[in-house]
């Protein structure tokens, strides 16, 4: 279930559409101070669910849209997409790949992701259809196909967009859909610029915290 | 039954601070180690406790963890990281500038460390020090053409001058 | 008679966001001020008031300090120094790796500002970056020979390996 | 009013009698990861008045004191000395050489900071002696010699002691000796490692505090 690629467009300082393929093992973005590298990082919290504008060193969450600079005028809206990779598996079960699981023993149910519902919503807003967690079991992420896109949309009026595949969802969906990977905005997958010893000098519980998300 | 938090708890403490624990092999040698405190109770509680983490680097005897220098506390954290990464591999790691406050010798050790996880993860890393930019497969170069909008451009390793300017790349 | 602090304030806030000040010197352009806020009763207030700090690299319009990026923080808060030093010269100025989030043309800045004020100051700089090693008048190398244990070795700058090792220096 | 020395011994990782000289313009401090840098600005901050452990990086005072390592036994106390040059001025009035006073003019005299006591204490613990800032007026520090030492001493059984020029004082006669000089452990002068962005993610009020540090 790899991250193979980010697209930006009028998101922060990328007013134009941009991407990023993650087809390597090691990537390493580089460039002067200020050209937009950390923007990048801010753009996939964003997607994932982060709710809190001063996380992404905002104060409020139209702060995402392009402002204009000097030569260009501000945005109408923000979009960022990201896509994963989601191919079946070939044992069939994703929970075999589960690290907790010992070879050759199934694991126990009740170590298993609760059922989780993602609820597609059609252009009148109303549900249109729900996919369990326990309908896909053969791929990582719940939903049948060999790659999965998320997007997420904000309009300078302040209406909001989550997809999935293109189709509408809520944000509690994304949520839902990545359930029990290890991603997620409080995720210990993402070290933030100068917070590097931000693990260690948080407090027990907070350190806690981070290795529930791991569990 | 063991939750699941006891079972990573116990997988992150032997990969961290084991004896061929990620603590180790970054700092060549002293000893490591996360536990769990006891609650207002006096008790260990598997649901509620906090964790502390100790982290002794070779030939020192820190009393806690706030004594370790800039580098060391860098260091100590992306060993924490990888120990938590080999227990629960996350599909993706993203380190923005984690080797600001290393030195040279400590930076080749962080870029050895990536290598190590290549067949659970990959990682997106944002760096100004060369060496770091060497052990990547791919550069990506954002810079600012037009003042205050940002342009991807593909770059080699040659490319990234070494006044750290990028020189002319691929466009997008 | 204007209170002490707000003559201070008033001389940093010139040295600052002025045409030639330091804000601008540094980021070659763009512009920056410093201002007080009203208090609850609305009015400004000089002996209450807190400060609020505004700065706009070049072509760029951020709503809020905080939307900066890392290295930009770093050269706006240098700047910020220097012109309190500007206006009110302390005997010595400790700056411990200020210049780690910094790329290479920012470092070269830095180390360009800090000759601006030999008349009025003297500095310490704490670095790993070579650059700002060799704009130092003077080195020294701190090593641990004996694990735990810190000795001070006068050092040549040609003596500081590509590897940030120290090589043989005079023990002091 | 140069700093022109300091002198550890027994401080943090600093086991043994070391001396930095800092008789140039721009002094560095380079060196691998862990070797002690950030002890000597913590040194010179103790020195300056430090009162809480926790800004020293510690949990009790006495971790300021060698606290041993593979090889070497902890040590018994920590002392750290401070030289300033204090030259006699050549104008005669050290408040001429204020940046606030306008050339030509004397400074307003309720500008003129208070009159400041610097009080010796004798190996009883008496007074023994009292230094006004007004009588030493043409001389940076109100010490009536050429260079002026500075030293803080703490044993492990707590007992600490403050020195000028060899003499015992109180913590008060040396935030007396640097009173409107910029010098002073919140002052503008030092920038700890980590804290680069530190002036500008503070509060208004806390800001404020800095600027009037400087006045
Ligand atoms: N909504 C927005 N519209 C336009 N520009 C924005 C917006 N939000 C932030 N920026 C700009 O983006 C820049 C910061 O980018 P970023 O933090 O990604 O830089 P960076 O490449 O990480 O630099 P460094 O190497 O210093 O960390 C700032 O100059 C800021 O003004
Ligand atoms: N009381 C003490 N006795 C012995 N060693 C101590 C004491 N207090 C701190 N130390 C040690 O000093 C070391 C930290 O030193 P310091 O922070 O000065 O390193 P540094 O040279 O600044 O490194 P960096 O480049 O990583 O910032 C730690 O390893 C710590 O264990
Ligand atoms: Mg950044
Ligand atoms: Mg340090």
């Amino acid at each position: 279930m790899r991250l193979s690629k980010v697209t930006l467009s009028g998101f922060k300082s990328f007013a134009d559409h941009t991407e990023f393929h993650f087809d390597e093992g090691i990537i390493g973005i580089v460039g002067p101070n200020g050209c937009g590298k950390s923007n990048v990082v801010d753009a996939i919290k964003w997607v994932l669910g982060e709710r809190s504008a001063k996380s992404l060193r905002g104060t409020a969450m139209a702060d995402v849209i392009f402002a204009g600079s000097a030569v260009r005028k501000p945005a109408g809206s923000a979009a960022v997409t990201l896509c994963f990779d989601n191919p079946r598996l070939a044992s069939g079960d994703a929970r075999m790949h589960d690290p907790f699981a010992t070879p050759g023993e199934t694991r126990p149910a009740e170590l298993d992701s609760p059922e989780i519902e993602i609820e597609w919503i059609d252009e009148a807003g109303a549900e249109s259809g729900v996919v369990r967690r326990g309908a896909v079991r053969d791929r990582l992420l719940p939903v049948d196909t060999d790659s999965v896109d998320v997007t997420r949309r904000l309009w300078a009026d302040g209406r909001s967009e989550y997809l999935i595949n293109n189709r509408k969802v809520r944000l509690r969906d994304i949520k839902d859909l990545f359930f029990d990977t290890g991603i997620g905005t409080d995720g210990y997958g993402i070290i933030e610029q100068g917070k590097v010893a931000a693990l260690l000098e948080a407090n027990p519980a907070e350190r806690r915290a981070v290795l529930e998300e791991a569990a | 039954c063991r939750t699941r938090f006891e079972m990573v708890f116990q997988a992150v403490r032997e990969h961290f601070g084991g004896t061929d624990g990620m603590f180790r092999r970054l700092f060549g040698g002293g000893s490591a180690d996360i536990y769990l405190l006891p609650t207002e109770s006096g008790e260990i509680d598997w649901l509620e406790s906090g964790i502390e983490i100790r982290a002794k680097p070779p030939g020192k005897e820190p009393r806690v963890i706030n004594q370790l220098s800039g580098g060391e506390k860098s260091m100590t954290t992306v060993a924490l990281l990888m120990a938590i990464f080999r227990s629960r591999p996350a599909p993706f790691c993203i380190l923005d500038e984690v080797d600001a406050a290393l030195d040279e010798a400590n930076v080749e050790r962080f870029c050895g460390s990536l290598s190590w996880f290549l067949d659970r993860s990959h990682f997106i890393v944002i760096t100004h020090h060369k060496r770091t930019m060497q052990a990547c497969h791919k550069l990506y170069g954002v810079t600012m053409p037009q003042r205050g909008v940002s342009r991807r451009v593909s770059v080699r390793f040659d490319q990234v001058g070494r006044d750290g300017k990028i020189q002319a790349g691929v466009e997008a």
